[in-house]
């Protein structure tokens, strides 16, 4: 839990009595090195730790009785609260096609997280068409096509086409077919590459999709409040999922991501099989940032 | 009197949070401002205008050390055997090396070592198409050590030299796959005794600290004995190779610089060192 992790991060200040305003702040010091070390981007780690500060300094810590106790508290409070409410409902349409886009950099388990997803969609009943965007990776419209079969949901594909067309023409696929659900891959790029940014912002004008998923590898490091925010900034998304999470990396990406762009992780990776994916859980991230 | 000031703070904190920025880690930052405090009080340092120069001619000069080029075997074929976590980009750095040493007059082949992937053998045998490099694989779902068994096999027998095997990503944290890694590996030595005579991690640019316990990882099961720094064309800066030095030393070979077969470069320290402050 994450009075465990704080309790480690604040074990010098255990047992003692009153603490002065300089305890609290190596205690602090503590914090800000595990959450470095954590991979929390290093402007989020500074404005989260001043906020602390200022809560912990004050009169309510230093009179209190048992003040190691209450900056704990204050911390792993303000942690939860910058790390959000759990929010992993897919908001479904009703009596029409709800259309997922996922997006985000190269390699970041995009082609992998739709299969996982549509598979999840399928065992809520509905039915998922998977879309293969991506026609500049070597084989993608390919692993997509695999992961279709393994699953038995069905790929829409165009050879020698391009992104808008495909996903266009897909959504008349999945409206004349009784598909309710279309998930569409897109292909990885870098959030300073214009034009393929205005690609996608170009399949969200024509499309419209109804859920933006930014899909991030949990084990980025300073950079992800970078890509994070351009991707929000220029595109939009409304949710993000968090591959890869069955490593060991910290994964401070989660709370970096969060507090700069005020999204919520929607689902997590554990792993490389289609049914790898899971609900995220605030206060579980928080704690394994914490170590 | 500007022989009695301190340094000033702000200047350190700006310094601090670029190489944290760049993924340096906080504790190797820690000791280069450490450095930065001795050499104003020993008045090495005596200017704040000079303290970014400072840092780099450190951290260049501690990069000297790095073997940077290829080990060719004495005999052909120079095994090279391609390894790392899911994702970061092995598939591409092999289509990019091939294509290097191809480019170079070498004659090349890649092995499709990655038997488990959907896709991932097409995806390789496309690039060797592109490129004009030999490939050898298998069946999805084939023992990966047998690929690269017959791989070497074909490449003895057919005067190649350089073979590159490319592996099925995985986490280190799977002692499983780990333990399968190091099978493929000690197959490769059997065969050949002195080979793989380079075995590549491939790291994400914009991977943080977890990079060192996939150094660290890796290293045990293959005995890496270099690093392809790749997806440096993003705004990551890659400072993870230099701040896991004192936890793990491998040097950094190649570096990639985008999503076609010519996007590779040779390690270069001060071009490197130069990045993390722009
Ligand atoms: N261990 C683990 N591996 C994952 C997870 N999600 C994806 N992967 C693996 O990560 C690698 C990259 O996944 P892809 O789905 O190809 O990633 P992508 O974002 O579509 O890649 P591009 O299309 O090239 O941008 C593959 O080896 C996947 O099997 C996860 O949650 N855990
Ligand atoms: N921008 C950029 N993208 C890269 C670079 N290297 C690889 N990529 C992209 O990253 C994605 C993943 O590359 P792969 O070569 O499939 O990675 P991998 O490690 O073989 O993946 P797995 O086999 O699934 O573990 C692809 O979309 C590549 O085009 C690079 O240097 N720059
Ligand atoms: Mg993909
Ligand atoms: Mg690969």
């Amino acid at each position: 839990s994450i009075t465990n992790s704080l309790e480690g991060v604040f074990s010098k200040l255990r047992g003692k009595g009153r603490l002065t305003e300089s305890n609290i702040k190596d205690g602090l010091h503590e914090v800000r090195l595990a959450l470095l070390e954590a991979d929390v981007n290093y402007k989020v780690v500074k404005d989260f730790i001043q906020h602390v500060t200022e809560r912990a300094v004050g009169e309510e810590v230093i009179k209190s009785i048992a003040p190691g106790q209450q900056v704990i508290k204050i911390v792993h409070d303000e942690l939860i609260k910058l790390m959000g409410e759990s929010d992993t409902a897919i908001p479904f349409m009703e009596g029409d096609q709800t259309l997922i886009m996922l997006v985000g950099l190269q390699g970041s388990g995009k082609t992998t997280t739709a299969g996982k997803l549509a598979k999840t969609i399928l065992s809520k009943g509905r039915k998922p068409l998977l879309v293969a965007a991506d026609v500049q990776r070597p084989a993608a419209i390919e692993q997509l096509k695999v992961l279709g079969q393994q699953l038995n949901i069905p790929v829409y594909f165009e050879e020698n086409s391009q992104p808008v067309k495909i996903c266009k023409n897909a959504v008349k696929y999945a409206r004349e077919s009784t598909n309710d659900v279309v998930i569409f891959d897109t292909a990885g790029r870098l959030h300073i590459d214009d034009d393929l940014m205005f690609e996608l912002k170009e399949i969200k004008q024509k499309l419209e999709p109804h859920q933006i998923y930014f899909v991030c590898d949990a084990m980025t490091g300073q950079d992800a409040v970078n890509s994070a925010k351009e991707f929000d900034a220029q595109l939009g998304f409304d949710g993000v999922i968090l591959t890869k999470l069955d490593g060991d990396t910290r994964g401070g990406a989660a709370l970096s991501i969060r507090a700069v762009t005020g999204k919520p992780i929607k689902f997590v990776g554990i792993g490389e099989k289609l049914d790898r994916l899971e609900e995220f859980h605030p206060d579980r991230m928080a704690s394994r940032i914490l170590g | 009197f500007s022989f009695r000031r301190s340094i000033d703070e702000s200047v350190l904190e700006e310094l601090e949070d670029i190489l944290i920025g760049a993924d340096i880690g906080v504790k190797p930052v820690q000791r280069l401002i450490k450095k930065i405090k001795e050499a104003w009080k020993s008045k090495t340092l005596t200017e704040t205008s000079q303290i970014n120069d400072f840092i780099k001619g450190i951290l260049k000069e501690d990069l000297q050390s790095w073997q940077i080029d290829i080990h060719y075997a004495r005999k052909s074929p120079t095994v090279i055997m391609v390894v790392g976590v899911n994702g970061v980009g092995k598939t591409t750095a092999i289509a990019k090396l091939a294509n290097f040493l191809i480019k170079d007059g070498k004659k090349v082949m890649v092995a499709a070592g990655d038997t488990f992937r959907a896709a991932a053998t097409d995806q390789l045998e496309i690039w060797s198409k592109r490129i004009g490099a030999e490939i050898v694989k298998h069946q999805t779902g084939s023992d990966p050590a047998a690929v690269a068994y017959d791989a070497l096999e074909a490449s003895i027998s057919r005067g190649i030299d350089v073979l590159i095997v490319d592996t099925a990503g995985r986490l280190h944290t799977h002692e499983n796959l780990m333990n399968e890694l190091s099978k493929i590996k000690r197959v490769i030595s059997k065969k050949i005794p002195d080979a793989p005579h380079e075995v590549l991690l491939v790291l994400d640019a914009t991977t943080g600290q977890n990079a060192i316990s996939q150094a660290k990882v890796f290293k045990q099961a293959v005995d890496v004995t270099g690093i392809f720094l790749a997806k440096l064309d993003g705004t990551a800066k890659g400072g993870i190779v230099l701040g896991m030095r004192s936890e793990i030393n491998i040097p950094v070979k190649f570096i990639g610089l985008g999503e076609t077969a010519d996007d590779i470069e040779k390690f270069n320290p001060d071009a490197f060192v130069n990045a993390l402050f722009e």
